[in-house]
């Protein structure tokens, strides 16, 4: 299937600091 | 030993890579030598690192746009994925920059990146913001201005996302209409 991704999941990773 | 989450470092993949274009008007230049590629990108990680390090669209000054379009395809009528089209057509009035531009462009994008259309996003060619002093538009670009269940679907999801009201209305249009209209407006082949 297609990888669909609702608004809520995509604006989680906007200030997503980068995992060390 | 310390066992790290997949989540830290696999980055989440878009099911497609896209192009983020920027077009500034410079009248001494072609429009082809005026349209840059910024940056293409198929994760969700990457897209945020994009759209966080660059203007907003309310920003940009007159005469300029922003296009997202899936790799491969141009941002321009004359692309063969382009040329059967059209666009769902959201004109804002002078007030809306401020109020509403920033978050449907946004919103545009992440309807995009998401496939928020289901099966029909595979219509989906990109999208446009333009900044302009009588009124910015956006637009999703869809491949054939035929494909009316495709069509219609991405009209009322997108409709929906933006939080137009129901009793508005939202038109589209084919790319062969719009680049041979007489007047200042083009026919709706379909409005929801």
């Amino acid at each position: 299937g297609k990888r669909q991704y609702n608004r809520d999941f995509l604006l989680g990773f906007q200030f997503m600091p980068a995992c060390v | 030993q310390e066992i790290v989450s997949p989540e830290c470092y696999i980055k989440h993949p878009l099911q497609n890579r896209w192009s983020l274009w920027f077009f500034k008007n410079d009248k001494s230049k072609t429009w082809q030598a005026n349209l840059r590629l910024i940056s293409k990108f198929d994760t969700v990680e990457d897209f945020w690192a994009l759209y966080n390090h660059i203007q907003l669209s309310s920003n940009l000054m007159s005469g300029c746009d922003y296009s997202l379009f899936k790799d491969g395809i141009e941002p321009m009528w004359e692309d063969e994925r382009n040329k059967k089209g059209g666009r769902w057509l959201i004109t804002l009035n002078k007030q809306q920059r401020k109020l509403d531009l920033d978050r449907f462009w946004l919103e545009t994008m992440l309807c995009l990146i998401g496939e928020a259309f289901d099966d029909s996003s595979d219509d989906v060619c990109g999208a446009v913001v333009n900044i302009r002093t009588k009124g910015d538009k956006i637009a999703v670009w869809t491949t054939d201005y035929e494909n009316k269940d495709a069509i219609t679907h991405i009209g009322r999801v997108y409709k929906e996302r933006l939080g137009i009201p129901l009793k508005m209305t939202i038109g589209y249009q084919s790319h062969a209409d719009t680049a041979t209209k007489s007047g200042s407006t083009t026919k709706n082949k379909f409005v929801v």
